[in-house]
Parts: structure tokens; sequence; C-alpha cells
């Protein structure tokens, strides 16, 4: 059983408070209003309606926050809070501190300050769903452990210049940064392709690589 | 070369009209603030400051998004806003519509109103990050192709019920609406496991399953 807590009772904030309550954890909450803090009441274990940029250090101590196993930041309009909300987590001994962040600056403060796990869910969505219309990918995979990493599984039909061409003739990793991870030939999956499997015409290629080299490989080939 | 429509330049919107532009397409944006459009105009073929509320459909005409192939109405505070997008778009025969959502009422709407995409950024990765952080979830996948689709993959220890059971007894798909896709044993990986293949101490499992199978099986194994 793990200690929570979680400052800025937003979409983000409010949704992981409850799912760690529904997987049996202690969650702790501090939101400035009232509103949505009763909205998820059901779900906390302990509660303050305060605002962190002035009550902060108290608060957190009072709320039984010290050393929690887990802190998040869930405040992406206002830098400061955010960035307040990381130091007084810091200093009463939580060590895993996850932080949700709203644009470029926001991720360079927040990754100055030594947090690890930064994300920014409507970024990454905009990206993500932008491949899948634009792109016909049918799958992403994003690794959570820290940051949002930015990788991508796509796939595509084979482009004519690969068709009878050889994996390893192809290129895709040097010229490309993309891992050719499987091809569906007429139904069948062929996973982790052999070097000299043959690329052929109708072939779907599921490639993993970064949202910089499919866009550079879109402009190219698609 | 695909026309895409974006209504609305918040992070998601403009994230998506950036990545589109950077796959070669032509993008036709507006929203109501300026600076909004400001940021992005590189990427813009097309744009108008405009309230969809009040300006609706002569703006969308003016601008050539009639029969766009896909629309993007990023609207999450404002409903009436984000509904009257979704009316304007199929009115000048966009078909393709995806729609951001801030809340269950709001998703409602969209999906009452037919439109086949919606997406709660924020929501589905505050889910995603609990199970991260609290479960040893090493990988999340989403199928984005419609809404989505509430699935995970999760990589957790063995637990001692299943050590020496053979994955046809473990009933982890019968009980749990769970599918063992990998077992991760000493280092390496056993793709799509055999039905009499034993679980072991010190294997860790991979399971696809929604967030609700997952909520049960972490309650009563882990
Ligand atoms: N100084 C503060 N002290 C306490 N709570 C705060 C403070 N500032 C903002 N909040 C709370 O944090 C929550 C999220 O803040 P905000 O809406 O700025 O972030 P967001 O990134 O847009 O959220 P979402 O997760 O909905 O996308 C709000 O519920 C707000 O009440
Ligand atoms: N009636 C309107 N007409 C045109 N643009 C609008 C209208 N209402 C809101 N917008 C614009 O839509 C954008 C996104 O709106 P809003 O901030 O409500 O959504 P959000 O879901 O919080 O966005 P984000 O993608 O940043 O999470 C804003 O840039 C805003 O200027």
């Amino acid at each position: 059983k793990k200690t929570v807590v979680v400052i800025g009772l937003g979409r983000f904030g409010s949704m992981f408070a409850k799912k760690a309550a529904n997987l049996g954890h202690d969650v702790i909450a501090i939101d400035h209003n009232p509103k949505n803090i009763e909205n998820i009441q059901d779900f906390l274990s302990v509660y303050a309606v305060a605002d962190i940029k002035t009550d902060g250090k108290q608060i957190l101590r009072k709320l039984g926050a010290e050393n929690a196993d887990v802190g998040v930041v869930a405040i992406g309009t206002d830098i400061s809070a955010s960035a307040i909300s990381v130091l007084e987590l810091e200093e009463v001994g939580v060590s895993t501190i996850i932080a949700k962040a709203s644009d470029e600056e926001h991720i360079r403060i927040l990754e100055k300050m030594g947090v690890d796990n930064i994300i920014s869910p409507e970024k990454d969505a905009g990206v993500a769903m932008a491949y899948v219309k634009l792109l016909g990918g049918k799958a992403i995979i994003h690794d959570l452990q820290g940051t949002y990493i930015d990788m991508f599984i796509l796939e595509i039909d084979a482009p004519p210049k690969l068709w009878n061409v050889a994996v390893r003739h192809s290129r895709l990793r040097e010229d490309f940064q993309m891992t050719l991870i499987g091809i569906r030939r007429q139904g069948q999956l062929i996973v982790i392709p052999s070097a000299d499997e043959e690329i052929q015409e109708g072939d779907k290629l599921l490639l993993a690589a970064s949202s910089t080299a499919i866009d550079a490989f879109v402009r190219k080939f698609v």
C-alpha cells in the first residue's frame, strides 16, 4: 500500500488520484478550489483546500505527506505554482515526482529542477492523433517509465522504392533511424524479419521510430 | 496531400496542426485568440481569428474548408463551442472528425453527435501514469484508430499463486479478462507462450487488459 500526494485536481490530477485509490493506495490531495476536492472526495484519504504557493510546507506536513511514495504535481497553467509544488514535495522527502507540463518552457524548468517524470498529455496526443489520421499509423507505443519517450510504431504500405529489396539493403536503420519490427504479408505477421527477407509489393511494414525520423521518412517516401 | 481544419489552437490543437504541416499537409486554422494563431502561423496555409459560435459556417467556406479530409475540434472547456464546431464541420462536408473532450459529459455529447474519434488526453495520461508508477507497468499500448481504446500492456512479477501453474490452468483469460502475451524469464522474452508453459517464480508476465480488468487483478493478486 503506497501513499500518493496529488497537488492540483484538474483532469490529469483527479484521474491519477482516482486510479491510485482504485488500486488500493492512500491518496492525499491539495487543491485551492473546493469543488475539485468535492468531486473526488470518496477517493481521498486526506485532503485540504489550500493554495500551495502560500500554505506549501505546513500543509504537506499537516496532511501526513512526509516521505510519501509518489508526488504528483498536476498544475499546468501556473508554472510558479507547479515549481513551488515540486520544491515542497522534495523538502518533505517525496522522492518520486510526476509533473504535468503545459509547454516547452515549463518542461525545461521542471527538467532543471530534476523532475524525471514530466508529462504533456495534450501535446503527445496531438502528435499521436496526427500520425494516426494522416499516416495510417495503426498503433502507438509509449514507454511511460520516465518522460514520454518520443517513440512510435507505425504500420505503412511498403513504398515502391523498397519492393524486392532485402531488409539488409533497405537502409531503414542507417538512413532513417527506423527499426523494422515486423512485416505483415497477406494477413500473416513476420516478426523481426531476417536481414535477407525481401520486402514485397503489398507488404505492410511495422516500424519503430521517433517522430523526427518518421517525418523525414514520410517526406521522402510517402 | 490532405487538407486539415483545426478549430481551437490550445496545446492539443496546435500540436496536431504543427505535425500535420510537418507531414506535408495543408492546415486551415480557426481560433478566437490572435496570439494562438501567431504562435504557429508558419505552419498554417490559411487561418482566421474568429469565434466559431458566431462566425461558424461562413468562415469555414471562406477559408476553403469545405470537404476537407480531416477536421479537428480542439476546444476542451467550452462544450457548446465544441458541439457547434462539430456541426459546422459536418455541414461543410468534413467527414472525419477528431474531437477533444474534457469530461464524461462532454464525451457523451460528442458520442451522441456521431463523432467517432473522441480523445481525452489528460484523463488517459492520468490513468496510464498511475499504472506505471503504482504497478510497475512497463508499457502502454493505445490503439488510436478510434477513441482511445481502454487497453494496456502491463509487465508484473508472476504472483506466488501462479508459480508452477501452466498457462492453460492460470485462468488469466477466463477469470480476469487478461491476455498473456509474453513471459520474461532471466532476460529472455517468450512471445505468446504455449498453453503448457509453466509460470515460474521470478517470471515477469506481460499482460494485455482493460483498466477494469487490471484493477480487479491487482486487488486480488498484487
Ligand atoms: N496555487 C495552487 N494551489 C492549489 N491548487 C492549484 C493552484 N493552482 C492551480 N491549482 C489547481 O490545480 C488544478 C489544475 O490546474 P490547471 O487547470 O492550471 O492545470 P491543467 O494542466 O490545465 O489541468 P488538466 O489536468 O485539467 O489539463 C486546478 O484544479 C486548480 O484548482
Ligand atoms: N468559440 C471559440 N471560437 C474559436 N476558438 C475558440 C473558441 N473557444 C475556445 N477557443 C480556442 O480553443 C483553444 C482551446 O480551448 P480550451 O483551452 O478551452 O481547450 P483545452 O482543452 O483546455 O485545450 P488544451 O489542448 O490546451 O488542453 C483556445 O486556444 C481558445 O482560444
